[in-house]
């Protein structure tokens, strides 16, 4: 199985 | 204070039907340019972005930005209520608000107004980079929403791959495995239009690209945007007044 990326992990909070 | 009447109230209620069953609660937030949305899942694996520009209101005004907590189920129970050829008026107070607002106007008859409790959401917000993708693909909305539901029964990861002669969605299963591809047509009944600087080959999990095409009835035509090792964009845009966009973070190998 492949692991899941997070979504914070690509975008920076503002 | 907020005030703007939506004259197609369907659309609003298709957003929220579009995003109900991946985000609980969110932000209207309200602008003199725009009232937008953005919510990650609670997983942190996605993220939703909604834009509707104040040009798809009549009568908008908006005095100061203001951000509207709504849950979404109950924003959805109250718009079950709404009639298909309805407009809606929203309306809310300047200072911390505690509800939202909502005449549904259709016949000349017939006016219903609802308050919908507001809370308070702390959120995070995203920012997200401007960048150019290396693919995008532009296709039917119904047709891609096919695809999404009929692979779901083979497997739990869609790997899509976007190279020279097409678009290829694969599974690979317990029970076996299937490929659709999907290439350029100019066919005016189910036109696809591909862009590509370089191939590209992303794995994605069908559950979410599943909650994403909840939003197929807002657009006839969805635009899907990938870079290798980012979240791939799923676009449907409204008309030219705003758009719901997905962002899905792609599994990574090994």
């Amino acid at each position: 199985r492949k692991p899941q990326a997070r979504m914070d992990s690509f975008f920076a909070v503002k | 204070m907020f005030e703007a009447q939506l004259v197609e109230g369907k659309t609003f209620k298709a957003i929220i039907e579009a995003i109900k069953d991946l985000v609980v609660d969110c932000n209207l937030d309200c602008s003199e340019e725009e009232v937008a949305i953005q919510s990650m899942d609670s997983a942190h694996v996605s993220l939703v972005a909604v834009r509707l520009s104040a040009s798809a209101f009549s009568n908008y005004r908006c005095d100061r930005p203001n951000s509207l907590g709504i849950n979404t189920a109950n924003m959805s129970k109250i718009l079950k209520m709404l009639g298909k050829d309805d407009s809606i008026t929203f309306k809310a107070e300047d200072e911390s608000p505690d509800s939202l607002t909502m005449l549904f106007e259709g016949g000349k008859s017939t006016i219903a107004d609802f308050e919908l409790k507001l809370m308070d959401i702390e959120t995070e917000q995203l920012g997200i980079p401007d960048t150019p993708y290396q693919c995008t693909i532009q296709m039917r909305a119904d047709e891609f929403q096919r695809i999404v539901r009929d692979l779901q029964v083979l497997g739990d990861t869609c790997t899509i791959s976007c190279g020279k002669e097409g678009v290829r969605f694969s599974v690979t299963g317990a029970i076996g495995n299937g490929n659709i591809l999907v290439r350029s047509s100019d066919e005016d009944k189910d036109k696809v239009t591909i862009n590509m600087e370089e191939p590209v080959e992303l794995n994605f999990a069908l559950r979410y690209l599943n909650f994403f095409t909840k939003a197929t009835p807002l657009a006839e035509n969805v635009v899907i945007s990938m870079s290798p090792d980012v979240p791939v964009v799923v676009e449907y845009p409204i008309e030219e007044f705003g758009h719901v966009k997905f962002y899905l973070a792609p599994k990574i190998e090994e």
